[in-house]
């Protein structure tokens, strides 16, 4: 799990059974005492691979969306909860946004920066890659330098030599680390245990950088886990940088079985990919 | 498939603000001291175990 405060941005991402929308009234709050005044909120998810193990409001997507609506103020009035289905009924990508007046996204040619976030999702991860997030008895070491061994031996280092990494080894395994490059972060958490491996990967940019820059990064995310299946969500105001993501990874053997896209009034536009292994 | 394992797939949250004071909205959300970030994550259930900041942002790993 991760948190990113920016000045008038923050993002919080977490996993297990914790309650995270319990986050925004309090932050909501918190802002307000600093003269701050919330003007949109994006809410997303993939799928429970526990669905009974979530405590409320986390019980259903239904019951998320209910407990958002009734914490945001009403000035978020431009709102929108959509879930994009794919192929395979263990993937589908929930979405709730909500903005308020000055945030509703026009896409104007000349607008200075078109940010993108992409959201991966991986399971069934590589057996053998995935042991590599499992700490060894004993090993003297405390989760800060643990962390840093793993991403050292996984290789997770080369994704952005540029950043700088926060890395953090969990026992007896499990594996988080934020990198941070300037104005951008990414951000990977990984569930190595058999049966139910989980990876995700997460980072921001801009459809003006270098288009291979997405290339490069999506194959070093699939080298070091090895997926059988995975999601790529891309939330972008254009649709500069979605089409680049099936050209990057069919070539890892992983093959697009699904794309759906959706618009969001302050989001833009939402695209879900998925990709499983291709068979020979 | 066992219905006791971890749950990897993530909640994400964004939230967007706007102030009109120019010296809060430099470091706006940053100014929040860690004793409120905590309280905040105490509502999650979780807490820092790691963290890192630059002149642009501030990121924590969390655990739950």
């Amino acid at each position: 799990s991760s948190l990113f405060v920016y000045p008038t941005k923050i993002i919080i991402k977490t996993c297990g059974t914790t309650q995270l929308l319990k986050s925004v009234r309090p932050l909501i709050n918190y802002a307000h005492d600093l003269g701050l005044t919330i003007c949109s909120c994006r809410y997303t998810r993939g799928n429970f691979i526990f669905p009974k193990s979530q405590p409320f409001p986390h019980t259903s997507f239904k019951e998320e969306v209910i407990y958002l609506e009734d914490k945001l103020p009403i000035t978020l009035c431009y709102r929108k909860a959509t879930v994009m289905p794919s192929k395979m009924t263990s993937h589908a990508w929930h979405v709730f946004t909500a903005c308020d007046q000055t945030q509703v996204v026009t896409p104007l040619p000349n607008m200075p920066d078109i940010a993108f976030t992409m959201e991966i999702c991986m399971t069934d991860l590589d057996r053998v890659l995935a042991r590599k997030f499992f700490r060894r008895p004993n090993d003297g070491k405390n989760g800060d330098t643990a962390g840093k061994e793993m991403t050292d031996l996984t290789g997770i280092g080369d994704i952005n030599p540029g950043a700088i990494i926060c890395d953090f080894a969990f026992d007896p395994c499990g594996y988080s680390m934020n990198g941070i490059d300037g104005d951008r972060y990414s951000t990977i958490h990984v569930t190595p245990e058999d049966g139910y491996s989980y990876a995700s990967y997460e980072c921001v940019g801009s459809v003006y950088d270098d288009q291979d820059d997405v290339v490069q990064m999506l194959k070093k995310v699939v080298q070091v886990f090895r997926p059988a299946t995975m999601s790529v969500s891309t939330t972008c105001a254009s649709h500069e940088v979605w089409t680049r993501v099936a050209h990057a990874i069919e070539p890892l053997g992983l093959k697009c079985r699904s794309c759906i896209m959706d618009e969001f009034p302050s989001a833009g536009t939402v695209v879900f990919q998925t990709f499983t292994v291709a068979r020979r | 498939m066992a219905e006791s394992g971890f749950e990897g797939f993530e909640k994400r949250l964004e939230l967007h603000f706007f102030g009109d004071d120019p010296v809060i909205h430099d470091m706006g959300l940053r100014l929040l001291d860690f004793d409120s970030l905590q309280e905040v994550l105490d509502a999650v259930q979780c807490t820092v175990v790691s963290a890192v900041g630059n002149q642009y942002f501030d990121a924590y790993v969390l655990s739950e």
